[in-house]
């Protein structure tokens, strides 16, 4: 499945 | 991290602090939108769900709590303690026209149909207008304090540099997140009309006034 990105960004 | 990253998250600092600043020093929130920080607090509230479940790293738990907590205490001197200086006649913008919009796309273009995903979808789409009030409320007054100018000048920066960053993450990392970066080009588009009368204007000392 489409890769989600882990929203590690503020 | 890297240095744009971390340059955008000191300029967004940055921003939040001259904004506290300004309203502690003079007393006063003219000149600023409530409207603007009421969609910035949604934003950060929306996009920080997830500061009790997944920790990043102690920066990153330390920024969001800063980012919500002084959101949060700006609202508060905004509609409390300096309300008879908060000028609403001229915050009229009517955001329920951001926030629709905004909430369907979320549900439409999004990376993965889950709640927390598309909650994180709708802040950065969120974000991307949530300076509107903000701008609409100076072209209606006409002019800008210099305080308010440093404010606005920092708060577009940060998104800025969060571009290079992400130009530096695609060839660093192989890292690319598409919504953030379509969002983040359409938010500091946004400010470019204001780039150009901060740096043409206040760099040489002047006061923003924009033809009313």
């Amino acid at each position: 499945d489409e890769f989600v990105p882990k929203h590690d960004e503020l | 991290m890297n240095i744009f990253r971390l340059c955008g998250d000191m300029s967004h600092l940055a921003a939040i602090i001259i904004l506290l600043l300004k309203m502690w020093k003079t007393r006063s929130v003219a000149g600023i939108s409530g409207k603007s920080q009421i969609l910035f607090a949604t934003v950060f509230t929306a996009r920080y769900l997830d500061l009790f479940t997944s920790f990043i790293s102690i920066y990153n738990t330390c920024m969001k709590v800063f980012f919500i907590g002084t959101v949060y205490f700006t609202i508060y001197l905004i509609y409390m303690k300096f309300k008879a200086t908060y000028d609403s006649n001229h915050d009229s913008f009517r955001v329920e026209f951001l926030i629709v919009p905004v909430g369907g796309l979320a549900f439409l273009v999004n990376h993965e149909f889950a709640p927390l995903e598309i909650i994180w979808t709708f802040s950065i789409y969120l974000e991307s207008v949530a300076i509107l009030p903000q701008l609409f409320m100076i072209s209606k007054t006409g002019e800008a304090e210099t305080i308010t100018s440093h404010y606005l000048f920092a708060l577009g920066s940060y998104r800025a540099l969060y571009l290079c960053n992400w130009i530096y993450r695609y060839y660093a990392e192989g890292f690319f997140d598409l919504i953030a970066v379509v969002a983040g080009v359409v938010q500091t588009i946004l400010y470019c009309d204001f780039f150009y009368l901060y740096i043409t204007k206040v760099m040489k000392g002047k006061k923003i006034s924009l033809p009313a």
